[in-house]
């Protein structure tokens, strides 16, 4: 047993997980156009504004403890339709 | 606090509201009163207020429903999403939904408190979207608080007064106490309650929360009883002992923890460690990796105790600058971290070299938080 949760390997199911979770939350869309063409993927800079918004690292990619901040229990609302 | 796009609210300070519903998992008093509840701790600081009808179209309307229950946003079983709202407008608008998939409870956190999960869906109902602040209730992760002990934190209140105003009625005997803010780990001024390493991690306590750190991650700021439910707040002292367990102190008691679990028979007696019965709290503690002695400091002394032995070392209190050069004044916080020693005194932060007692640097309380 561990007392503080160690990082678990990010399996191909947490990566859909992660994208539902982008999409439910964060708006992320289908974007074709240029940011594809600029390698800069959709997902990775939703990741990077979820990870700003909660206070994680901002790595553009599915960290540990990205994920497990995706996997608690929330409000359905999502993050991102806000005035400042 | 944010609100939504375009700051959409109620233009009127009358409000209905209607439960629809019930889940099975509490008696429909509970429900009702949970409900009344969430809804008065928005009306205690604006002019809002809220009257139940029983039929009919009301602004507010509740509903318990599991997956597909009638808007464009289906529910995903159990936990996960556990609740949304609308912001306020005609037709949905202002309406929250429930999932029914969720355990909800009256008070204990053996499942979702519903108290706490209303509130916060109707911040939402009233206009407010998400605050990135870990310690608001517009914060979208579910954290358990106590029903009977919360108020609505500052950031909430600053959210919904930017829509609404304060509260008009002029009662002397205005609600509750201040609203708890969250702490900013810039804030020159602040001191620290206590500090742990616990597995190669750091804790830095304040108030409600703790700042964790470690090397794989970014430092995060989290209610402490979003890690530990039972564990105190506003705590006196931490130290991580060698049998894996995290001591947390308070007054004249003791928490230990194993894991995220309360070690069976805690909280205890200071004295069960052997310290004078006459003592009410401790400022501070720290374990010496080398020596396996934990230190307890009291106002400018401080005792040793023998983990091995789980004993009180003879000859103790000593004073505290007889062995900590130059240490005067009150500790606030204790840590060894990569065998050097760190004494907390208010804002400063006092490096060690135990077995020498030399003061090696005077750095910020900051120093290992994201300033």
């Amino acid at each position: 047993a561990y007392c503080v949760p160690i990082p678990q390997e990010v399996t191909v199911e947490d990566e859909y997980f992660a994208e539902s979770y982008l999409k439910n939350f964060f708006n992320l869309t289908e974007e074709t156009g240029p940011t594809i063409r600029r390698g800069i993927s959709p997902v990775s800079k939703k990741l990077s504004e979820m990870q700003r918004f909660f206070g994680l690292q901002i790595t553009g990619t599915l960290t540990a403890d990205t994920l497990e901040m995706m996997k608690k229990a929330r409000c359905g609302v999502p993050d991102t339709n806000v005035a400042s | 606090f944010s609100t939504f796009r375009n700051s959409p609210k109620w233009e009127k300070n009358r409000l209905t509201y209607r439960i629809e519903n019930y889940t099975p998992d509490m008696s429909t008093s509970e429900v009702d009163d949970s409900i009344e509840k969430a809804l008065q701790v928005w009306a205690k600081v604006t002019p809002l207020r809220f009257t139940r009808i029983y039929s009919g179209t009301a602004d507010i309307m509740i509903s318990f429903g599991p997956r597909s229950h009638g808007d464009y946003y289906p529910f995903d079983g159990p936990d996960g999403t556990l609740a949304h709202a609308f912001a306020p407008a005609p037709g949905i608008g202002g309406d929250a939904h429930f999932d029914e998939d969720e355990t909800f409870t009256f008070r204990s956190n053996t499942g979702y408190v519903l108290f706490m999960v209303a509130a916060h869906e109707f911040g939402h109902s009233l206009g407010l979207s998400h605050s990135n602040d870990p310690g608001a209730l517009m914060y979208p992760v579910y954290t358990y608080r106590n029903p009977d002990t919360f108020v609505l934190p500052r950031d909430d209140v600053n959210g919904i007064q930017s829509l609404y105003g304060p509260n008009p009625d002029k009662d002397p005997v205005q609600p509750g106490p201040e609203p708890p803010t969250t702490p900013d780990a810039c804030d020159s001024t602040m001191v620290l309650d206590a500090i742990t390493t616990l597995r190669g991690e750091m804790f830095f306590f304040k108030n409600s929360f703790f700042w964790r750190r470690s090397p794989q991650r970014n430092i995060q700021q989290s209610l402490i009883t979003n890690f530990w439910p039972n564990a105190p707040i506003n705590i006196d002292a931490a130290y991580e002992s060698q049998s894996d367990k995290i001591f947390l102190f308070k007054g004249r008691r003791v928490w230990a923890f194993s894991g995220y679990n309360l070690v069976r028979g805690y909280p205890k007696e200071l004295s069960s460690f052997g310290l004078p019965r006459r003592l009410r709290k401790i400022d501070a503690a720290l374990y010496d990796v080398e020596s396996g002695k934990t230190l307890f400091f009291v106002g400018s002394s401080y005792y040793s105790y023998d983990e091995a032995k789980q004993t009180m070392d003879q000859g103790f209190p000593k004073r505290l600058n007889r062995t900590f050069y130059g240490l005067k004044g009150k500790v606030t916080a204790a840590f060894q971290y990569k065998g050097y020693t760190y004494i907390n005194r208010g804002q400063d932060m006092l490096e060690y070299n135990l077995r020498t007692g030399r003061l090696l640097r005077v750095l910020r309380n900051s120093y290992f938080l994201p300033c």
